[in-house]
């Protein structure tokens, strides 16, 4: 709940009154004004001279509410490939969303009109693109409308959210993306703002949207007015911020401008959220033009706040920062945005560190979890790439799977921090896996990149499934983004001050004036306090009686400007006392108790976490040779045949080389070409094409010796027809792969046919088949020659064989 | 079941030499050039009347010619993307 703005001149636009996310006037009912858009209003930022665009299905620009605002500059029609962006009208008024999306953006103030936007005095346009065919050269031209003219895109749209659909950006969008951050605002970089999805009733899950989940947008998710996880929402890691939206039916809705000149109440879903933010962000390059696309991320990240935000997943990341699943960093805080892009310097240089790719496949048991780990050192041997303080990270995955919506996919960053990359979809049969897909996250945004990365894969059945078809991660990599040096060591007051100065008043509008009064009546009303101050307070004094009313403290302050701060005779579990500052400061994430503020300072740890002893650190997952102690909340080392164990130091998981695992223990193991059994324990020889097995099996093979070859998942002497051997780094024998079609027998490298099947000959290293091209006459081969088909493999089919035996 | 793909008649196609040389080879092939896509240099948007509009089936025919031709760098027949307003 926030102050009530007694002293705010009212708007006469008739919905004003109804547009209770913005402002809180009413005695008689709770206020929401969490977004702070009065107070940056008030701090005098309207979007003047902000350019945004929708990219949807056309804009109104003769909406009353619009056409003060409209800019046919940041406007045009891709369907219609002409300069006006008015939408097609019919009678179900289909084409009502772009309209919608402006108004929450620059609705004019004061015009006795619908209501008020965000951004009042931006400039706003239309981009129609979504009646008619979208094709990836629609969505790479709506993209790349005039980057260096308009400032933001806001999009609310994307592939299906109906639980099953993965899918993003194609190559044409993707480069419209890399060019508007790169070129865009002349260099600054265009600011895409994105809904993060409407499928949450159906499952679905927002790191399947391509667009939501790319680095380049903003992701924006909603919260209904008390706070609660509207029916839509979908989840995922990739969200950045969220903002209020449409809720049950006994929540207050949001209200805009609508189709045929009308107001409506009816805009509902997460459509509301990404043209809230755009305005949002339209006030903060109204206080610093000069902000970068990331520097906006950054001041997101930072600005945005848990607040009253219901949802089950907030956790403190490695940075100090809570996230969640839902709400990312939480709600838009547009007067803390507006003051601290103010004073804003723009980050240091994005480095991007590219992992290597692990290509070791791993099955995917069903009900088991896959957990793989890569230890980087976020590219600290090259200074153009290296990461220190994280912002995005991708995983790339490819995953072959019988049935995608069974996959759940998590991963845990060095500093602990687990973000859920990917949750089961119910309503998804896919059996096509995941192909090169890019998971982000957000949730690690300004932790230490180097260390530890562990991926986990679970494959959780909804229904039944066939126990031999099991999914197979094939190849990881993880792309770190971020910068060398701390994105916030350029911040400086004295920049903000000074531009401040800069603004003549005179460049300010009158109504901006007023709003700067009001603010410093209210300094001006505050009384000097001289009744007896709080125990705990120090020798300056204080404002009340309160412990969070001390000037300075006797013993320790707890809490921040921000959160407000307090004295305290002690510090509370998770901070130490420094006794030189007279603070208590917050020990690392994890830490319940801790000797200083590194990470190797903890004495003991919270619940969730474990304590390492030997390096001091609280972690949520043990290292290998290590288990989780949860009784003492420490790491315990395994047996010392174990590689890793569970519960107790002898319950043993995974061996260390030379052991087998038997009933939880680790056993002398057999040697190379033997396999062990149970009982009584001893060894048994492999097939002899085995060098490694776990059964007597032809398929109980784990590597085939030396000289046999991996066909089809058996050893055998030789690969069969149609098939070349094949070797592969790393393994001591060769894999079976496939020739090209119709050959019988190919080289090594596969592509050039030695011999073809039956029907087929054999032309320049392929097999065509014999029976094509009996009509092939003279100007006919003439055209195949002068065109030099036959050097081309695609068109080697094409009557080569008939034209050449012609001469 | 998955939706099949469609397949239209635009082509997406990266032309080295510039406006002009994405001119004369549109109308060396068939094709009517709608001009550069976006901010993309070097990549233009090509439409040819004489393909069949929405199809399951990628077309060949003349494209093929227009991708063997040296100053063609890459192409690519545009598909139709479902896309959902929020």
């Amino acid at each position: 709940r926030v102050r009530r703005d007694h002293h705010f001149v009212s708007f006469n636009d008739p919905l004003w009154p109804e547009m209770w996310y913005m402002h809180c006037e009413d005695n008689n009912s709770d206020c929401r004004s969490e977004m702070n858009v009065l107070a940056a209003w008030q701090r005098g930022y309207t979007g003047k001279d902000v350019v945004v665009t929708i990219l949807d299905d056309g804009i109104e620009k003769h909406h009353p509410d619009l056409v003060q605002n409209y800019d046919p500059r940041a406007s045009y029609d891709v369907n219609g490939d002409d300069e006006d962006p008015t939408p097609r009208y019919d009678a179900s008024n289909e084409n009502k969303h772009g309209t919608r999306c402006a108004g929450e953006v620059a609705a004019s103030a004061n015009n006795s009109n619908c209501i008020v936007g965000i951004a009042y005095n931006a400039r706003i346009g239309g981009i129609r693109m979504l009646d008619g065919d979208v094709t990836d050269v629609v969505e790479a031209k709506a993209i790349g409308t005039k980057p260096e003219y308009i400032h933001i895109y806001s999009a609310s749209w994307g592939p299906d959210d109906d639980g099953r659909t993965v899918d993003g950006p194609g190559p044409l969008a993707k480069q419209a993306f890399e060019q508007g951050i790169k070129k865009g605002r002349r260099g600054r970089g265009s600011i895409f703002v994105w809904a993060s999805g409407n499928g949450g009733r159906e499952g679905d899950h927002c790191s399947c949207d391509g667009y939501t989940n790319s680095i380049y947008t903003i992701s924006v998710s909603s919260t209904t007015e008390n706070g609660n996880k509207p029916w839509y929402l979908e989840e995922c890691a990739s969200t950045i911020a969220t903002t209020y939206s449409s809720g049950a039916f006994y929540e207050r809705q949001i209200v805009t401008t609508d189709l045929r000149k009308r107001c409506t109440d009816g805009h509902t879903g997460t459509s509301v959220s990404a043209p809230m933010v755009a305005g949002i962000i339209a006030l903060a390059l109204e206080a610093n033009p000069l902000l970068t696309w990331r520097d906006v991320q950054h001041l997101l990240v930072k600005t945005s706040r848990p607040g009253h935000l219901l949802a089950p997943d907030w956790k403190t990341n490695g940075a100090g920062r809570r996230v969640s699943h839902l709400y990312g960093f939480g709600l838009v805080d547009a007067e803390a945005l507006v003051v601290e892009a103010k004073k804003w310097r723009t980050v240091p240089a994005q480095h991007i560190c590219v992992g290597t790719s692990n290509k070791k496949p791993w099955f995917i048991p069903t009900n088991k979890t896959v957990r793989t780990a890569t230890l980087t050192n976020a590219c600290v041997d090259h200074p153009d790439h290296h990461v220190a303080y994280l912002e995005h990270v991708i995983v790339r995955v490819s995953i072959a799977h019988p049935r995608r919506g069974d996959l759940q996919i998590n991963l845990t960053s060095p500093s602990g921090t687990k973000s859920q990359l990917l949750a089961r979809r119910q309503h998804d049969d896919s059996s096509n896996g995941f192909k090169h897909w890019e998971f982000m996250t957000v949730h690690c945004w300004g932790e230490r990149a180097a260390g530890e990365w562990t991926l986990e894969i679970q494959d959780k059945p909804y229904h039944v499934r066939n126990p031999d078809m099991q999914g197979k991660l094939k190849e990881w990599s993880l792309i770190l983004y971020g910068t060398a040096e701390s994105p916030y060591s350029n911040s400086s007051s004295h920049h903000s001050r000074s531009r401040m100065l800069e603004m003549p008043s005179s460049d300010m509008e009158a109504s901006k004036a007023a709003f700067f009064q009001t603010q410093m009546e209210i300094l001006e009303d505050e009384e000097e306090y001289t009744g007896p101050c709080h125990t705990e307070c120090g020798d300056k004094g204080c404002d009340g009686p309160n412990a969070d009313q001390c000037l300075n403290c006797f013993h320790f302050s707890l809490g921040s400007l921000k959160t407000g701060r307090k004295c305290v005779n002690s510090c509370p579990p998770g901070y130490f006392g420094d006794t030189s500052q007279r603070k208590c400061r917050r020990c690392y994430r994890g830490c319940e108790a801790c000797l200083g503020r590194s990470q190797n300072s903890c004495t003991a740890c919270k619940r969730g976490f474990y304590h390492h002893q030997e390096t001091n650190t609280c972690v949520m997952l043990c290292p290998a040779g290590f288990y989780s102690d949860e009784g003492q909340r420490r790491c315990q080392k395994c047996h010392q045949n174990c590689k890793k164990c569970v519960g107790e130091m002898d319950k043993c998981t995974v061996c260390k080389d030379g052991f087998s695992l038997v009933d939880n223990s680790c056993v002398t193991g057999c040697r190379p070409g033997m396999y062990l059994i149970k009982e009584p324990v001893r060894c048994e020889g492999c097939q002899s094409n085995c060098r490694t097995c776990v059964g007597p099996g032809r398929e109980e093979c784990i590597q085939c010796a030396r000289n046999s070859h991996l066909h089809e998942w058996r050893c055998v002497p030789a690969c069969g027809e149609g098939f070349y051997p094949e070797e592969l780094r790393g393994l001591p024998h060769k894999v079976c792969r496939r020739c090209e079609d119709n050959c019988s027998s190919c080289d090594s490298s596969g592509r050039k046919c030695l011999r073809c099947k039956e029907g087929f000959s054999l032309l320049s290293g392929s097999c065509i088949a014999s029976d094509r091209c009996h009509n092939a006459d003279e100007v006919f081969c003439e055209m195949v020659k002068s065109n030099k088909l036959c050097e081309r493999k695609p068109f080697i089919q094409f009557c080569c064989r008939t034209c050449l035996l012609a001469g | 079941r998955r939706p099949r793909t469609v397949y239209t008649n635009h082509w997406a196609v990266r032309v080295l030499g510039g406006p002009d040389e994405a001119h004369r080879l549109a109308s060396a092939y068939g094709y009517l050039n709608l001009g550069q896509i976006g901010s993309l240099e070097d990549y233009y948007h090509f439409h040819h009347s004489k393909t069949i509009k929405r199809s399951t089936f990628s077309s060949r025919g003349p494209h093929n010619f227009l991708r063997m031709d040296p100053k063609v760098r890459w192409l690519q027949q545009q598909e139709v993307k479902r896309r959902v307003k929020r």
